[in-house]
């Protein structure tokens, strides 16, 4: 259920805000 | 920008350095890291500070490609923590605002810390607010980047249940006080504002024993 999504817990999963990549490169 | 070099203070075992070098002893007491785990964050910085200019500072094109493996990709959210990570806003992450700003996702660090980071990254227009236009250019970017597919009623039903439930004086905005208490009832909201990595960044990094030369 889409409405349930808080917007800014849905933001985090952007992989621009996922700094762990910088750890794999 | 071109290649600008200082001496160490200690010239006989330490490297030259590139422009924005600091201590680690001094960036240690500033942070959440040790001076091991400073050291060993120069590592990550020198690879990644090489990537592309070879120049010793973090260009916008070697942090995408560090995120995304191409220095193409425009990103709404990575641009923005590059810019806040570029402390200086001269357009290069240098190494003293690497781990400052790296500082504030360790685990340890103060969740006050980590919300103030969140709401400058989610203040796009530097107002001092988080507006709500600004949360649904956000959601509408995260779409776009991703596989996720949801109408425009569907986003715009999340930005206002969202907002009606963090905008508690009704104004239409987030003011950083707004802002703190939503984080406290709704601490997901920060979870990508803490990498697990920044705790074992010595075993990440191990080569960095070899140069060291403190005893945290």
């Amino acid at each position: 259920e889409p409405v349930a999504l808080n917007a800014f817990e849905l933001i985090s999963m952007s992989a621009g805000l996922n700094l762990g990549n910088l750890f794999d490169s | 920008m071109g290649c600008a070099w200082s001496s160490s203070s200690s010239p006989s075992r330490r490297q030259r350095r590139a422009q924005g070098y600091e201590e680690p002893a001094v960036l240690a007491a500033e942070t959440s890291f040790t001076v091991s785990e400073v050291e060993a964050l120069y590592e990550l910085y020198n690879k990644l500070s090489y990537s592309i200019f070879k120049d010793g500072l973090i260009h916008k094109e070697e942090f995408r490609l560090a995120l995304f493996r191409t220095s193409e990709r425009a990103n709404l959210f990575a641009d923005r923590v590059f810019h806040l990570f570029d402390l200086k806003r001269n357009g290069v992450i240098e190494f003293g605002e690497f781990v400052r700003s790296l500082s504030i996702f360790h685990p340890k660090a103060l969740v006050s810390d980590k919300a103030a980071f969140a709401f400058k990254l989610y203040d796009l227009r530097g107002t001092g607010y988080i507006e709500k236009e600004e949360l649904r250019e956000m959601v509408v970017a995260l779409l776009d980047e991703s596989d996720l597919c949801l109408s425009d009623s569907a986003v715009d039903e999340i930005v206002d249940n969202t907002f009606s439930q963090a905008d508690t004086n009704g104004d239409g905005r987030l003011d950083p006080r707004e802002w703190e208490e939503f984080v406290k009832k709704n601490p997901t909201s920060l979870r990508n504002m803490s990498l697990p990595y920044l705790q074992d960044i010595t075993t990440t990094f191990p080569s960095f024993a070899t140069h060291s030369e403190v005893n945290d």
